[in-house]
């Protein structure tokens, strides 16, 4: 049987002179790393939304990438957390924005999407709707690093004014 | 922002991206989620789309939605049997094509103001990206064999 996989941890201002060959070898492993694992799962047969639900969620663990642990901090100095999954096949799909302790963003994305009654579910009730569905909680200093945190003062120190922060890139 | 999109064994499309957003974001800005239609969309009939970038860009676009829209149209216009005037496009045609379509709706994106990437596959296996940035974290692989993963351009 036929099958395919694509991934990808961020686009961007990735400059090669700005990344050791260290630092390159391990995102290249990380991401062989996820590919391995949605590939494994499709090779045997299995469906392509448990594929790509393990990739994303192993993505989502690794600090190296604003997803999950290592999330980028908002102005507030808080990991704001955002997921989606659709599937092809009955075109379901599931959104959850701005969770804070929520360990996998994409699974309560799914649960959203196997309750069926909504598509998209944001902050305090989608947190109360993981938490009826048994979805794992952390405590919201487990997704903070401290080269999101640097990155954030750089972005305040420039003393930029609040239209300044709030350009259009996400 | 990280995703995957993939095709199984049975000919089912799923995709998946998730994110934690911009840093120093504000005011309970949600415009940079992954929004079904925008930055993640599904559908069996033409593809399976995640994206990663400017996300405000990616809505006023409906990048994920579009991509598929148009590939979907691609396939119609080829294989729909009542314009029997038109010629079929030869296989390698039609996968050429199949790439301008990420293209030509990044474009646009760009053309907004905004940039960032996309990966899609299709119901016929390929796996594809388009981004209009110096790089992107990406990874593919297929049944036939492919398997690679990529930083920069």
């Amino acid at each position: 049987g036929r099958w395919s996989l694509a991934i990808h941890g961020g686009a961007g201002t990735i400059l090669r002179e700005n990344m050791t060959s260290d630092q390159e070898a391990e995102y290249e492993a990380a991401l062989a790393a996820a590919l391995d694992a949605g590939s494994s799962i499709l090779a045997d047969g299995g469906s392509a939304l448990d594929a790509v639900e393990a990739v994303v969620t192993r993505l989502e663990d690794d600090p190296k990438f604003n997803a999950g642990r290592g999330a980028v901090f908002t102005w507030d100095e808080a990991n704001e957390l955002d997921a989606a999954i659709m599937d092809g096949r009955t075109r379901e799909a599931g959104a959850v924005t701005g969770v804070t302790s929520i360990k996998n963003p994409i699974l309560l994305a799914r649960a959203v999407m196997m309750d069926g009654r909504h598509v998209f579910l944001s902050g305090e009730g989608a947190e109360t709707f993981a938490n009826e569905r048994g979805i794992e909680a952390v405590d919201p200093s487990y997704f903070r690093t401290e080269k999101r945190l640097e990155a954030l003062k750089r972005l305040k120190e420039r003393e930029l004014s609040a239209l300044d922060v709030d350009h259009k890139y996400g | 922002t990280v995703g995957a999109v993939a095709l199984d064994q049975q000919g089912n499309l799923a995709a998946a991206t998730s994110t934690g957003g911009l840093t120093g974001k504000r005011w309970g800005r949600i415009g940079d989620a992954p929004i079904i239609g925008a930055g993640t969309y599904a559908d069996n009939r033409a593809c399976a789309v995640s994206a990663t970038g400017a996300g405000e860009y990616f809505i006023r676009v409906g990048v994920a939605h579009e991509i598929c829209s148009r590939l979907r149209m691609l396939e119609a216009s080829n294989y729909l049997k009542f314009d029997k005037a038109r010629p079929l496009a030869a296989e390698e045609e039609i996968r050429a094509m199949k790439q301008l379509v990420p293209d030509a709706v990044l474009a646009e994106v760009k053309e907004l103001g905004g940039d960032g990437g996309v990966i899609l596959v299709t119901p016929e296996g390929e796996a594809l990206f388009s981004f209009n940035t110096p790089g992107m974290y990406r990874g593919r692989a297929t049944s036939t064999g492919m398997r690679e993963v990529a930083i920069f351009e």
